[in-house]
């Protein structure tokens, strides 16, 4: 949450990716943020063993969007039994591509002076949304036009009271950006854009009824697979 | 504010979308 602004996109709380009973102390919880333009990896690192812990770095294996440590892990101190630290880890898209089942899941290898541990982890898609995402308007009908139906899915957002303005701005805080507003027949339609750090587009058609909580969503992508992830994502965003 | 055509191009895509 927070307040409006440009840097308030939608976190997620942190969770467990790593139990301490399947890393012989270590805990891992964490969560993806986007700030400023770039990627993050916030995480926890408990640990509950009882020698102090060292030497720890990070890899993660190929993925979809080509998510990369942009920096060895920082931890400049022992970490000691029962103690917390927190620690951001930038990360970058310029690692190498491998699609992933869930296209957004994450393998992910932990070392420390103990042992080398494993986990997966699922990102959100929209820490993926770049702030040049907004597309030209002549641009969005010719691709709305172009995109067959076939590549058109739709969704319900259930149980959402905000208007459509306040809808607007509250996605636009996490780079989906509304390029035309129409009201038909009482009902508002939104027509927005995002693009994806790999250069993949996406359209969307919101519309809105006065009355009813559930709003329709209409998502137009070359690349089908990630409509499902994107729906998410904007559900995840209006229900913050 | 310029007309380009597009307001009115998007007007026609939302009417023709909520009455197919």
């Amino acid at each position: 949450g927070g307040v409006g602004g440009p840097s308030a996109s939608y976190i997620a709380p942190k969770s467990v990716w790593l139990p301490a009973v399947k890393a012989k102390g270590l805990e891992i919880s964490g969560t993806f943020v986007r700030r400023m333009g770039s990627i993050y990896m916030e995480m926890s690192l408990s640990n509950n063993a009882m020698q102090v812990m060292t030497d720890f770095a990070i890899q993660f294996n190929k993925n979809s969007f080509c998510l990369a440590p942009a920096a060895p892990l920082q931890i400049n101190a022992p970490l000691a039994p029962n103690q917390t630290i927190e620690v951001s880890l930038a990360v970058n898209t310029v690692g190498s591509v491998m699609k992933m089942d869930p296209l957004n899941n994450l393998q992910v290898a932990v070392k420390n002076n103990i042992d080398v541990f494993y986990f997966s982890c699922l990102y959100p898609l929209n820490i993926l949304f770049v702030e040049d995402g907004k597309m030209d308007r002549q641009v969005f009908l010719a691709t709305w036009k172009d995109i067959p139906s076939e590549n058109e899915a739709q969704f319900q957002i259930k149980d959402c009271t905000l208007s459509a303005d306040a809808v607007s701005n509250k996605l636009q805080s996490s780079n989906i950006f509304t390029i035309a507003k129409r009201t038909v027949d009482g009902q508002d339609m939104l027509y927005q854009s995002l693009k994806l750090t790999n250069g993949i587009w996406v359209l969307a058609e919101l519309r809105i009824q006065p009355g009813n909580p559930n709003y329709l969503l209409s998502l137009k992508c070359r690349a089908r697979e990630v409509a499902p992830h994107i729906f998410q994502t904007y559900e995840k965003i209006l229900k913050n | 504010e310029l007309d380009d055509g597009l307001d009115e191009a998007f007007s026609r895509l939302a009417h023709s979308r909520t009455n197919p």
